[in-house]
């Protein structure tokens, strides 16, 4: 463990929290990407199958059960919940996610690093996960005012892999042979994603206006 | 098991 990978966690952590926090308090999802939610749904379910089999520490064991459990509970807020699913704006969030999942599957059926079941499920959660955010920034663009609540959540998540980004250059450069292609070029391309958001997220926060994303 | 270190994150 090192301090970038502890602050990515804790990153990741306050992101879901804030997410939990926003819909639990106003009982109100408004801006938020139900889609998005779904998809990491997924990405958890499908990397922490070895919650069962291995065991790292009780930290990781800790944090897998917290991401699995915040990320259902949001998505069963959204849906099921009878005050919360009524705030969520179902014209807007029409990104076809399943879009992403299938090329997800195939790609982690092409490149992996051990064919197998559990490996390529894991690489399946990598590649979704970098594409996961989509639909929520979708949704912004559409609904263009962000509520602080939402904008903080969209900017954890995306400072959570930045990050992972310096743990992954600082175990290369202390580790022998922590060598993860895979990992690493999913995990750039999803930061980039974030790149035009948080553009954005300084300016207004530079200007102290509200956040606008251009149309 | 050894567990490698590719899966020790979250």
């Amino acid at each position: 463990m090192n301090i970038f990978r502890l602050a990515g966690d804790m990153t990741h952590l306050a992101s879901v929290l804030v997410l939990l926090l926003k819909i639990h308090t106003i009982k109100s999802c408004a801006g938020v990407s139900l889609k998005t939610q779904e998809l990491y749904a997924i990405v958890f379910a499908t990397r922490y199958l070895d919650i069962f089999t291995s065991f790292y520490s009780i930290y990781n064991t800790l944090m897998k059960l917290i991401f699995l459990g915040s990320s259902f509970s949001i998505v069963w807020y959204m849906r099921y919940h009878k005050t919360v699913r009524r705030t969520y704006d179902r014209e807007q969030d029409t990104f076809r996610h399943w879009f992403l999942v299938l090329p997800c599957l195939l790609l982690a059926l092409l490149i992996h690093e051990k064919f197998t079941f559990l490996e390529v499920l894991w690489t399946f959660s990598l590649y979704l996960e970098a594409v996961a955010i989509l639909p929520q920034l979708v949704l912004l663009q559409r609904t263009r005012n962000i509520d602080n609540l939402t904008g903080q959540y969209v900017f954890l998540l995306g400072g959570y892999r930045g990050f992972y980004i310096l743990n992954w250059i600082y175990r290369y450069l202390t580790e022998p042979h922590f060598v993860h292609w895979i990992t690493w070029i999913a995990g750039l391309v999803q930061t980039l994603l974030y790149a035009d958001f948080f553009y954005y997220y300084f300016q207004s926060w530079k200007n102290n206006k509200k956040l606008q994303l251009p149309a | 098991e050894e567990t490698d270190a590719a899966h020790d994150e979250l």
